[in-house]
């Protein structure tokens, strides 16, 4: 009996251990966010929470790669015409998807989950306002937008990351190489082509049960595509608070060009259930693939000697679109 | 997934918008 106890004292006590230091982190986390709520109760304004280096290298080590090419392959595979209907009213309930603005309003008409989640709008569902020069190029929530200042943006109120990093070298068209040469200004001023003018941003957040395919937010050129293969974390309002340079972790594909005012870019960033993004003009993309280098970015000019002004997009012209896995 | 727009833009442009509001694909973003 007694050598049976200390077994099971042998077995416990690691599970004992774990629950104390899983209690007292949550414990210390939640006395943490009511000491902030308190503050901001007082009119004091508290900076964000963000991750320690550790806690970003660990979510970092996760296969979110992996995990998302396997949700993506899932995904694929067809659904018996019984199931459809529960699976995807499973998804409508929980993330509050408004069937009724879908081009095809049927839910047996998709065949896998992947279908469904590319599904099109009626063409009446989404007017393009004509009066404002930039519209937002898809559905979503504001997370942050204003002017970029000391080449840091902002992803969300508090919590920068650099533009730089986030955009890569600026090599993308002659033109800039040219001035790059001989212009010993920051990385954002370079970006300025114009005198007077400012660089300004917005981010987007989408969720599962938007519509999840982009479109051209102006009238303008794009020149130029960089693809960052990076990490696939979830880029959800919660963890963009959270982990600093999220956009500049995650794989993504930045579009830059130029609109009547200057340098205009689009970037998708990918998440690890949407991992994989897809431009209609671009046949040679292919995002989340097994092939990876950490750090690495493709470059492909879309100007050459027969097209020398790249792709021309219209505002609200389809762009691309994001994917499951 | 997320979208980020980054543009050069005379200093009068304004956004009409505010953060944390749900926007729609074609709802103005700002102008000037």
């Amino acid at each position: 009996l007694h050598a049976a106890s200390v077994g099971v004292v042998a077995r416990l006590r690691p599970l004992h251990v774990l629950l104390a230091t899983g209690s007292g982190y949550l414990g210390y986390s939640q006395y943490g966010r009511y000491k902030d709520r308190e503050l901001e109760r007082q009119g004091i304004e508290v900076p964000p929470r963000v991750a320690h280096e550790v806690q970003v290298a660990l979510y970092k080590s996760i296969p979110t790669r992996l995990l998302s090419r396997a949700w993506g392959r899932l995904n694929q595979v067809e659904l018996p015409t019984w199931l459809r209907k529960p699976v995807y009213s499973l998804y409508i309930w929980t993330f509050g998807v408004n069937m009724k603005e879908a081009a095809v309003e049927e839910l047996h008409h998709y065949r896998n989950l992947s279908e469904f989640f590319r599904r099109k709008l009626k063409p009446q569902a989404r007017p393009v306002c004509d009066s404002h020069c930039v519209i937002s190029p898809s559905d979503g929530k504001i997370l942050h937008f204003g002017r970029v200042k000391n080449c840091e943006v902002e992803q969300v109120k508090g919590v920068t990351y650099s533009l730089e990093t986030f955009l890569g070298p600026h090599t993308w068209t002659d033109l800039n190489i040219k001035k790059s040469e001989d212009d010993t200004g920051s990385f954002q001023d370079l970006l300025v082509t114009k005198e007077g003018n400012e660089l300004f941003h917005c981010v987007i957040y989408l969720a599962p049960g938007d519509y999840h395919c982009f479109h051209s937010p102006a009238d303008w050129r794009v020149a130029h595509r960089r693809h960052f293969p990076g990490s696939l974390m979830s880029v959800n309002p919660g963890v963009a608070r959270w982990i600093k340079e999220l956009f500049c972790h995650n794989e993504r594909v930045v579009l830059s060009g130029e609109w009547t005012h200057g340098f205009f870019s689009l970037t998708a960033v990918g998440a690890t259930n949407v991992g994989s993004i897809r431009i209609y003009f671009d046949r040679e993309l292919h995002t989340n693939s097994p092939r990876y280098s950490k750090g690495s970015f493709n470059d492909f000019s879309y100007i050459s000697n027969n097209n020398k002004d790249g792709v021309t997009m219209q505002k609200g012209e389809h762009l691309g679109e994001f994917n499951l896995g | 997934s997320t979208i980020v727009l980054l543009f050069e833009a005379p200093k009068d442009f304004t956004f009409n918008i505010s953060a944390g509001q749900k926007i729609r694909f074609g709802e103005a973003l700002g102008t000037m």
